[in-house]
């Protein structure tokens, strides 16, 4: 465990809270994609599996846990106690058109021909992409809440915090998994021009909004 | 090691 890992997964914790906070104090979910949250608890369910085969520490298995319970307890609210909330015409990203191309690669480029270890290379190559449907939903109201574009950036910080995690794995103690690291990449990525109009308007206690 | 042996990242 070093500083970016650590900061790296404090940033995703956080995001995480502000959007349970966020549904909870509004008693709403507009603005959310529902796509979204489904595939980030695909994301969960196949990476952490190894809950049941391996055990690393307390630190993990807690956080797997609440990665998990969270993830399907948004899910509920979305779809079942805020439903009335929940902005379903602009949350029309077709999920099939990432899970069967990302499954499909999962099955090619993997490190093990192993069950498992398919899983959780699925999991590594959707989590890469699964909040294309959210920037998709931003992109088509051309605009959004400033407490999610908190928690956009709290999750787009994330996995930057891992790229200088693995940069100091690789020369700190000689560890290197390519697929996680383009994987990593790709998923940052496609924050960044989130990330400049976050900078750009959000910090200047603008709200999110995109030229028409 | 073997990237697959270590999945200790979340």
């Amino acid at each position: 465990m070093n500083v970016f890992r650590l900061l790296g997964d404090m940033s995703h914790l956080l995001a995480i809270l502000i959007l349970l906070l966020k549904m909870w104090k509004t008693r709403s979910c507009a603005g959310i994609s529902g796509k979204t949250q489904i595939l980030f608890a695909l994301v969960f369910t196949t990476r952490y599996l190894d809950l049941f085969s391996s055990f690393i520490s307390i630190y993990n298995t807690t956080m797997k846990l609440f990665f998990i319970a969270s993830s399907y307890f948004t899910i509920f609210l979305m779809y079942s106690k805020f439903k009335a909330t929940y902005d379903s015409n602009h949350d029309s990203f077709r999920m099939e058109f990432l899970v069967v191309p990302v499954g499909g690669l999962a099955f090619l480029v993997n490190h093990e021909f192993l069950p498992l270890e398919i899983l959780w290379t699925f999991s590594i190559y959707l989590e890469s992409v699964a909040i294309l449907p959210q920037l998709f939903m931003v992109s088509k109201t051309g605009e959004a809440e400033t407490i999610t574009s908190h928690y956009l950036f709290a999750l787009g910080s994330y996995r930057l915090l891992y790229i200088f995690n693995w940069v100091y794995r690789y020369y700190f103690d000689g560890f290197f998994d390519l697929i996680a690291v383009v994987a990593g990449c790709v998923q940052t990525i496609l924050y960044c021009d989130f990330f400049y109009l976050y900078i750009t308007k959000v910090l200047k206690g603008k709200k999110l909004s995109l030229p028409a | 090691p073997s990237p697959k042996d270590t999945h200790d990242e979340l």
